[in-house]
């Protein structure tokens, strides 16, 4: 573990974890989907998939306080944030190494509670797309310290509201694959319309 | 229910987190 858990309050539970990837070696003609379990098992599922990318969409606007709601007050029950963790009552120690009443989503201002995060584009409801910067800058969860918080995360990723992926597969045949294009990842040897099988392309939306 | 070889998250109240996998159970 990357740190103890001694508070008498930290939580265990079990978990399933999957990461799809793509694993590609054009010297092999090898294109396999992956799966990893996150701790011992890596195994291909899909042969000839030869595109593979995840965007993420998230909310534009940062965690806000729910108005009333008393962070320091006990007994008052939440939610008393949009989204995201609630920072520690204004008048106590921060957390994650913050300065006080501050966490990675909250900060002081003038004796205020405000959002870390930034407001994203034009700043309306809509979903926007979360680029690869954006979700591996920081503010980072719980701490910045990297030493004492090796497994931070970006706060941004509280953001996320939408992953769409893509995937698109080809003919495991070369003799159906014709040159490479906008119908070809890979150019295979066909020479004529009878014998012709265009990669074929998807995507999906899933809402966590 | 734990179980060795089950993977599990377990967090801090503070936030801090691991992903692992149960070894033994006692």
């Amino acid at each position: 573990l990357s740190g103890g858990y001694s508070s008498g309050s930290a939580m265990i539970t079990e978990v399933a974890a999957h990461t799809y990837y793509l694993k590609s070696d054009n010297a092999t003609n090898t294109y396999q989907l992956m799966h990893y379990d996150g701790a011992s098992t890596d195994l291909p599922i899909v042969d000839n998939v030869v595109k593979l990318n995840f965007q993420y969409f998230g909310d534009p606007q940062p965690p806000t306080l729910v108005p009333g709601k008393s962070l320091c007050v006990a007994g008052v029950k939440g939610p008393f944030t949009t989204y995201g963790p609630k920072p520690p009552c204004l008048a106590t120690a921060g957390t994650g190494g913050y300065a006080q009443g501050e966490n990675c989503a909250f900060k002081v201002v003038n004796g205020l509670q405000v959002p870390r995060l930034d407001v994203l584009g034009a700043g309306g409801v809509g979903q926007v797309e979360l680029t690869q910067a954006q979700l591996t800058d920081g503010p980072w969860c719980p701490g910045a310290d990297s030493t004492n918080y090796p497994n931070r995360f970006d706060a941004d990723l509280f953001r996320i509201r939408r992953v769409k992926a893509t995937m698109r597969v080809q003919s495991a045949v070369a003799a159906l694959r014709g040159p490479a294009g906008v119908l070809f990842a890979h150019g295979g040897t066909s020479l004529g319309g009878n014998k012709l099988a265009p990669d074929q392309e998807i995507q999906f939306s899933v809402t966590p | 229910g734990f179980k060795a070889g089950m993977h599990v998250l377990i967090m801090e109240i503070d936030g801090t987190w691991d992903f692992t996998t149960i070894t033994n159970v006692q």
